[in-house]
């Protein structure tokens, strides 16, 4: 069999046909092989459009077989990838990246007018003609769902060792420190283990990591906002849980110093051009609960406040919040039984879940909406690293 | 006059489980 690459650069159509047995082959050098270093430089999503580009020769030679076969080796490749790397971030985004740009170009050269309304003539010439995927459309939407489940476990087990110290314990405000309740002391820094404490410096820098290998792997803007979201979410909610835990963090220099640290995360948002993925509005609980800590406490006039303030927030936490309240010094008041029994009179006709704490695992269901790139197929250029001189370009 | 295009053919997917399951099936069977 002859395996010269044939190189007819005007005619090439944006096809690329290979020999079924050279199957394994294709999905060894662009699937579990790939590292995506591999492709820094090259456009993003570059393994999508050339499976997609498989898939439309054998679309166009009416074999089936060979688009079910391609489709499933694929998937399985994908899988197999992601389990070997299942700590690994970059890895993952990248292949959330590439699924996801395989779904949308099986919806932008579906032929279904509803997804072609932003196609050149010439993307229109590179429409499926024989087969209809929207089965396999749904396979790669589950996989999209399972691989962004995988990246946000990543992230998370990152990020959560750094949430407690940095987000409660750290003060980067000056001069606080003259102002922490009696008996205050750092968790982490008791610890047999050496020294784990985190700035939010650490934390920032993490998402400024995150933010770029996303950005670097071409991932859609959707869906980095979401993972944002989700990110957010787990912090708001481990830093709530712990500050409804520990007395000694429950003061008003800690609401001080989340409230400045919530201000860092909330500008790094827009810094970014993330705020508006609805990261700030998850962390609006630990915001209230900071706001509490350092409002007055006293009057009815206080409760008042605090109740149609804190609208985030159940009775129950707040009532904790209260209870737990440490005053700085002698000069400082506890909060008295008094105040909290007419905090929770104003507060009884709330439908109020139990639990006390949040849930830190809870997810937030994910969508990809479609985006159909401006690239057209005969224009991408496949680099030799890839190994794949056995496509033919037709 | 122009040609409406022919209806495309639904290639039948199998779910992601079913794939799965398909892909453990296979391992176990080669040596």
């Amino acid at each position: 069999r002859q395996v010269t690459v044939q190189r007819k650069e005007k005619d090439f159509q944006g096809m690329l046909e290979y020999h079924k047995d050279d199957e394994a082959l294709l999905i060894r050098n662009l699937v579990t092989d790939l590292k995506p270093q591999m492709l820094s430089g090259t456009v993003p999503c570059l393994p999508a459009y050339i499976l997609y580009m498989c898939i439309r020769h054998a679309d166009y030679v009416n074999d089936d077989l060979k688009v079910h076969s391609l489709l499933t080796s694929t998937i399985n490749g994908v899988k197999k990838v992601l389990k070997k790397h299942n700590d690994d971030f970059e890895m993952t985004t990248f292949w959330l990246s590439n699924t996801c740009r395989l779904l949308h170009c099986l919806k932008q050269y579906s032929g279904d007018e509803g997804f072609m309304t932003q196609n050149s003539a010439k993307q229109n010439e590179h429409c499926l003609k024989n087969f209809d995927l929207t089965e396999y459309r749904q396979v790669l939407s589950d996989l999209s769902i399972q691989i962004y489940q995988q990246l946000i476990k990543i992230a998370e087990g990152v990020l959560q060792p750094m949430i407690v110290s940095a987000m409660l314990e750290n003060e980067s405000i000056q001069g606080l420190s003259g102002v922490k309740p009696t008996g205050y002391r750092k968790r982490s820094s008791s610890m047999a283990d050496g020294d784990n404490s985190y700035c939010l410096e650490a934390i920032i820098r993490q998402m400024n990591s995150f933010h770029t290998v996303m950005c670097d792997q071409g991932l859609d803007p959707e869906i980095i906002q979401q993972v944002f979201k989700q990110l957010f979410y787990m912090i708001n909610a481990v830093t709530l849980n712990n500050l409804l835990l520990r007395k000694e963090v429950c003061s008003w220099s800690t609401g001080m110093q989340l409230r400045y640290n919530i201000s860092q995360l909330e500008e790094w948002l827009r810094g970014r051009n993330l705020h508006q993925s609805g990261a700030v509005q998850t962390m609006e609980p630990l915001i209230q609960a900071a706001q509490l800590l350092q409002l007055k406490k006293k009057t009815p006039e206080d409760a008042e406040a605090i109740c149609s303030l804190c609208n985030s927030l159940s009775t129950q936490q707040i009532v904790k919040i209260l209870n737990l309240y440490t005053p700085l010094n002698e000069f400082e008041e506890r909060v008295t039984v008094a105040f909290i029994r007419t905090i929770q009179a104003q507060l009884q006709e709330r439908n109020d879940p139990q639990q006390l704490l949040l849930d830190f695992k809870h997810t937030f269901p994910v969508l990809f909406p479609f985006n159909p790139s401006s690239l057209t197929m005969d224009s991408i250029h496949i680099p030799a690293c890839l190994n794949l001189e056995f496509l033919n370009e037709v | 006059s122009a040609q409406r295009p022919r209806p495309r053919v639904l290639l039948k997917a199998p779910t992601l489980a079913e794939m799965e399951e398909m892909n453990t099936s296979e391992e176990e069977e080669s040596p």
